[in-house]
């Protein structure tokens, strides 16, 4: 996955993501493509959650999962979140479960209950931050002010990192793949090269829906785990999302 | 050029918006999910309308399981145990996941594997 939260010149906040997901789960050789990846493409649907007739918030879903991935909370917080790899993983986590120790959540309610509850990029945030979880995730925040914009990299205990927007730094967005920021990713696997490449040619000026949207379609961004492509714009409380495919010559992942 | 060996990194792109070519494969359609309504009930509409291809993307992961399990004992426990596990989550999730099982056709554990399967695969 590739989640990426920037602010443009205005100060006004966007939420890109790639969600990529089915790997090693099947390779179909005739069609160079992953078996899950595939299934789970037709599954894909944007979700209007209403209560009293109001919208509580929006999200892209796999049908039949009712945990939360990608998600706006219209005009106050968008919310995405990555896989983090960890020895100390959700397996655990489900042992401990099965033992009767349940005081961590399942990650993808986690993110449910906060899209549904939480009313502040704060609140979100803190949550995020300090509920005790059933396996590590990175979460991709990004809220309706200026600098609201950060990666909480979680282990299941803790939060291990909050990495921020800082324009005075020179950080006009906040990107993150499957790997801690503060470590080089897999060789094998370096997807934030070639993101942040693109970002940094795109510039502040020039980021918009648009042009994120062509970070998120350059290889091996677009990889052939992408399942879908979501964009969102917190201020005006728009979630889009496009179904993709990579043709080749495309990395697996 | 880079663009024709791994990781095929591409020049950046430019111009794919608003999406269209061989890597855009379609638009995602929209549903609401009434949270007044009963947990049980709330997705019907969207089950109803994806049920098919979600009988088939569980079929494929069935078919991976076998593929490593050939006895087929590992979906056997999945049918078995996950039931068990369904009513120590917490609600609503727990009776949407009954829910869509129910509308769905498809086996409640197998439902359960597809809403864990983040702490799953971490395996």
């Amino acid at each position: 996955c590739t989640s990426v939260v920037a602010q443009d010149e205005k100060g006004k906040l966007l939420h890109g993501r790639n969600l990529d997901f089915g790997l090693f789960l099947g390779w179909d050789v005739k069609n160079k493509s992953w078996a899950i990846s595939e299934k789970l493409k037709p599954l894909v649907v944007n979700l209007n959650f209403k209560r009293n007739n109001q919208t509580v918030f929006k999200s892209t879903n796999f049908a039949g999962y009712v945990g939360m991935l990608t998600g706006i909370k219209p005009h106050i917080f968008t919310l995405t979140m990555n896989e983090r790899f960890s020895l100390d993983g959700g397996y655990i986590g489900i042992l401990e479960w099965i033992l009767g120790q349940r005081d961590g959540m399942w990650m993808s309610f986690l993110t449910r209950s906060v899209l549904e509850n939480a009313n502040s990029y704060d609140e979100a945030k803190s949550l995020l931050a300090q509920t005790k979880m059933l396996a590590p995730a990175y979460f991709i925040l990004g809220g309706n002010q200026t600098g609201q914009g950060c990666i909480i990299t979680r282990s299941r205990e803790l939060s291990i990192d909050v990495l921020e927007i800082d324009v005075k730094l020179g950080r006009w967005y906040v990107l993150e793949t499957n790997y801690d920021h503060w470590k080089e990713p897999f060789f094998l696997d370096d997807r934030r090269t070639p993101a942040m490449k693109c970002l940094n040619q795109t510039t502040q000026a020039n980021i918009s829906v648009k042009t994120l949207y062509d970070v998120l379609s350059t290889k091996p961004v677009l990889n052939k785990l992408t399942t879908y492509t979501t964009l969102m714009q917190v201020s005006e409380g728009t979630l889009e999302s496009y179904i993709r495919d990579c043709p080749n010559p495309c990395m697996p992942w | 050029s880079a663009q024709f060996v791994p990781p095929y990194t591409e020049d950046c792109r430019t111009d794919m918006y608003p999406p269209n070519g061989p890597t855009f494969k379609g638009p995602v359609k929209w549903y609401t999910i009434d949270l007044d309504l009963p947990p049980s009930k709330r997705w019907t509409a969207v089950i109803s309308d994806k049920k098919n291809d979600l009988v088939d993307m569980i079929q494929a992961i069935r078919d991976l399981a076998d593929a490593f399990v050939p006895s087929g004992r590992l979906i056997e426990l999945v049918d078995i145990a996950l039931p068990l596990m369904v009513d120590t989550l917490p609600n609503p999730f727990r009776e949407e996941i009954k829910g869509i099982a129910a509308v769905s056709g498809v086996p409640l554990g197998e439902v359960v594997l597809f809403n864990i399967f983040y702490e799953v695969f971490t395996v």
